[in-house]
């Protein structure tokens, strides 16, 4: 563990409590995209396949269980909730996620450290990682008016993966045989897809304006 | 690979 892929955890945990927080406290999801939320929740539930056969360490054990926790908390609440559900903007929310996953799911069956089923689903939810905030940027375009807490959930969210990256570069430096192309290329994607977002949410945060992005 | 070193990040 090194300080890079701390930061990059307590950052997705940060995110992860934003949202928590927005949707306790304004007991609404508006601007939030429940494809997004889903996305994430498979990327979890198929890279944590081993969360109890493979014991790292209690740390890697309980933010696996909280990452997987609170994502279907989420989407459950997303569904469920009287109150949070009504406030979904189903009809703005409209990305065809389910392409994303199966276009990751044939590319991990072909691109894979091995082709086992631990490492495809790995594979797999590493690349979907990568494109699943994109329904989320969509909807957040389409809305225009982005409220703090989203706004700093997807700024924070897409902080992680660029620690992660200093992480990945980091153990290349420090570890012998440490190669992770499948997750860095990933990465770099994952966190190029924000470049956008982050530059209008500098804009925003330099002008001290509302978070608006160009429709 | 080393499947344990593979997988020790979240």
């Amino acid at each position: 563990m090194n300080i890079f892929r701390f930061a990059g955890d307590m950052t997705h945990l940060i995110s992860v409590l934003v949202l928590l927080l927005k949707i306790y406290a304004t007991k609404s999801c508006s601007g939030i995209s429940l494809k997004t939320q889903e996305l994430y929740a498979l990327v979890f539930l198929s890279r944590y396949l081993d969360l109890f056969t493979n014991y790292i360490s209690l740390y890697n054990t309980l933010m696996k269980l909280v990452f997987i926790g609170s994502s279907l908390a989420i989407v459950w609440c997303m569904r469920m909730h009287h109150a949070v559900k009504r406030s979904y903007d189903k009809e703005v929310d409209t990305f065809r996620h389910y392409y994303l996953v199966l276009a990751c799911f044939v590319l991990a069956t072909l691109v894979n450290e091995q082709f086992t089923l631990r490492e495809v689903c790995w594979a797999f939810s590493i690349y979907l990682e990568a494109v699943a905030i994109l329904p989320q940027l969509v909807l957040l375009q389409r809305s225009g008016n982005v409220d703090n807490l989203t706004g700093q959930y997807v700024f924070f969210l897409g902080a992680y993966r660029a620690f992660y990256i200093l992480n990945w570069i980091y153990r290349y430096f420090t570890e012998q045989y440490f190669t992770r192309w499948i997750a860095c290329i990933a990465g770099i994607v994952q966190t190029a897809l924000y470049a956008d977002f982050f530059y209008y949410y500098f804009i925003s945060w330099k002008n001290n304006a509302k978070l608006q992005l160009p429709a | 690979i080393d499947a344990e070193h593979h997988h020790d990040e979240l």
